[in-house]
């Protein structure tokens, strides 16, 4: 190009980006902080990208390993924060098999675990002596929870539980490092005591040697094969042939099952309570979003900015990208939704520890309103961000379709966002319940608070139906 | 609505009731259906809320977009007026949630006139505005890819490079393909060279 784009698109700014950076990063200290850890990452072999596009399957796999203990143990020798890892995962974003031990079963243990299954499990698991993952959806049965089949069978006798798979659809299916890395897993199964059906419960299930890493008596566990993306983390299935497990497998810092085989029932806000976990996680996944969309508005923008096409006159430069109409009418736009939605992340996290700390005061209230707006900000979140990586990646021609533009490869671990956690299709009639709701109410006279207050005022127009 | 220039469409007020009213009317609508088919009394569960999710979708939709509208107002006015940004980058935020409201009820341009509430003039109204818009923000937009702050290490880009020398990062980049570890490539001589 005969001028430096890059440089030139900066001078022709009218606001200090670096403010801006700032308060969305929450102080230049944060991102300082990040600079120094990407440096850290830098000099480290394991989170070395040079080759990240070009690996197979398989080594995706193990550098993805590599890369989650490499963060562990820098975390462990050098003290780093909490804080400080989750930023060097979101900056060398190398998926591996311990995200789901990290995202789920500490968390699980911590959130349903009583102090002495805590007290058992959890320094295994900040040792990484063993290593956790989830085992809920089966292949015939993913979002209807209570439609899973795989049992839990209380034996009084031995004071054990008995875990099977009864069915082909049964079989546990679980992309979250399940197949080859785990050697423990969260098990849902349907809880049978004394032959009564008590619905699906959760239960710590070891199912690989810890010597040999060999699945255990009556487990088959492998991988089920490649994924859209997000390939750094083992695709497991494992189905259970009347595998025996202690009493104290089952996690019972809520329901409990006696040793003389008593079903004692959760505590009635125990499933509110469990609410909490599950609007932490879709908090998460509408933060996501905002980010994963603004990388790709980030790299389709620029590359817009420097690219050249096409003079208008003979003899003159030709114009760059970002100068067509169509072009900046998509680009711009999507840059609008991307920072729509890191503002939405925010408030979604401060809604969610707003929840967390009313919780703590028996606080439930706000529980109906934050779960239809979480289940539907969740769904149209995801909707936006995965259709608007594609859309960015699309402006960048055909060098969009090459993965060392860092768009294909954030589209296919992102887009995954749209079916996990809950289909977005369901998600968004978990919204439309609550909104019914609100329309049964307005019509009974009934009046409105919160989001949907504007159905009121709409019945109050002149010409409403 | 009151809309008569296009300018009007910048204002959150009009944008927050136009959003509203695409979100009654696709309510109203879906709870219609509903009790259709639930022969007259609108249900949560079962048969008649299988057969009316299409519309509840709907509805659903609308209804989060108007939330998720709402929040980027309230956040960049709150940003704004408690002083924890100058002038400058407050003015970017506030075309950009301009713009981001022009774009949301252009997607729902047909619900907007289905029902009457906007004509098709204030639609095209609306579509000029936002032109308006993304010509303002254009001068802005990579410095706006610079605050969300993303290293080049980060993004792991070619094209999203910081320094823009693109056509640099792809060529390094192809330096570790495994087909450039020779100069003939890995299958001449065990493919082509019998033929």
């Amino acid at each position: 190009n005969p001028v430096d784009d890059a440089a030139a698109e900066r001078l022709k700014a009218t606001f200090d980006s670096e403010e801006l950076a700032a308060f969305l990063h929450d102080g230049v200290d944060k991102l300082q902080r990040r600079e120094e850890l990407v440096k850290l990452l830098q000099s480290q072999p394991w989170s070395d990208k040079t080759h990240r596009y070009f690996l197979t399957r398989e080594q995706e796999y193990v550098g993805g390993l590599e890369a989650a203990v490499g963060i562990w143990q820098q975390m462990r020798g050098e003290r780093l924060s909490m804080e400080d890892g989750i930023t060097m995962r979101s900056l060398a974003y190398f998926p591996g098999g311990l995200e789901l031990h990290i995202g789920m079963f500490i968390p699980t243990i911590l959130g349903q675990g009583t102090p002495e299954q805590q007290a058992k499990w959890l320094p295994l698991c900040n040792r990484l002596q063993i290593i956790g993952t989830y085992a809920q959806t089966e292949l015939g049965h993913g979002t209807f929870v209570r439609g899973l089949q795989t049992v839990a069978v209380y034996d009084e006798a031995s004071k054990e539980f008995v875990v099977h798979s009864p069915s082909l659809e049964s079989t546990k299916w679980w992309p979250g490092g399940m197949g080859k890395t785990a050697t423990h897993v969260i098990l849902m199964a349907r809880l049978f005591v004394k032959g009564k059906d008590y619905g699906p419960h959760s239960f710590v299930v070891q199912i690989r040697d810890l010597a040999t890493h060999l699945p255990l008596a009556g487990v088959s566990v492998g991988d089920i094969g490649p994924k859209m993306g997000f390939n750094g983390v083992d695709n497991g299935y494992l189905s259970l042939d009347h595998v025996r497990i202690p009493r104290d497998a089952m996690l019972m810092r809520f329901a409990q099952v006696t040793e003389e085989g008593r079903y004692i029932p959760p505590p009635p806000d125990n499933q509110k309570a469990a609410y909490a976990t599950m609007v932490y996680v879709r908090a998460t996944i509408v933060r996501d979003s905002g980010d994963f969309l603004s990388r790709a508005v980030t790299i389709a923008t620029r590359y817009a900015a420097v690219r050249r096409q096409t003079a208008t006159k003979l003899g003159e430069p030709e114009l760059q990208v970002l100068d067509y109409d169509n072009v900046q009418q998509i680009l711009l736009p999507l840059m609008s939704r991307a920072y729509a939605l890191v503002f939405m992340g925010r408030s979604m996290m401060d809604m969610y520890h707003s929840f967390d700390s009313a919780r703590a005061r028996g606080d439930f209230s706000v529980l109906p309103e934050l779960h239809a707006l979480s289940s539907g900000l969740k769904a149209l979140s995801t909707d936006i961000a995965a259709t608007g990586i594609e859309t960015a990646r699309r402006q960048c021609g055909g060098h969009g379709y090459m993965l060392a533009s860092g768009l294909p490869t954030l589209f296919n671990s992102y887009v995954q966002n749209c079916t996990w956690e809950g289909d977005n299709n369901v998600m968004y009639l978990q919204t439309a319940r609550y909104l019914m709701k609100a329309a049964i109410a307005v019509q009974t006279g009934k009046p409105l608070t919160g989001s949907a207050k504007y159905l009121s005022d709409a019945a109050r127009q002149p010409n409403a139906k | 609505c009151q809309v008569a220039a296009p300018e009007d469409w910048r204002a959150p007020a009009h944008q927050l009731a136009a959003l509203a009213a695409v979100a009654a009317q696709l309510t109203a609508q879906a709870a219609a259906v509903l009790a259709r088919a639930g022969g007259g009394r609108p249900g949560v569960e079962g048969e008649a809320w299988n057969s009316s999710s299409v519309d509840l979708i709907r509805a659903a939709r609308a209804h989060i977009a108007l939330y998720l509208h709402q929040n980027f107002i309230e956040c960049v006015e709150a940003a704004s007026s408690q002083r924890k940004l100058s002038a400058g980058p407050a003015a970017v935020l506030r075309q950009l949630v301009a713009l981001h409201g022009v774009a949301t009820l252009l997607d729902a341009a047909g619900d907007l006139q289905e029902r009457g509430y906007a004509t098709g003039r204030q639609v095209a109204l609306l579509r000029g505005e936002q032109r308006t818009l993304v010509r303002a923000l254009r001068p802005n937009a990579v410095a706006l890819t610079d605050s969300f702050g993303y290293p080049d290490y980060m993004l792991n880009s070619a094209l999203g490079r910081r320094d823009g020398n693109v056509y640099q990062a792809l060529l390094d980049s192809a330096k570790s393909s495994p087909l450039n570890a020779t100069q003939e490539g890995p299958a001449w001589k065990p493919v082509l060279e019998p033929l």
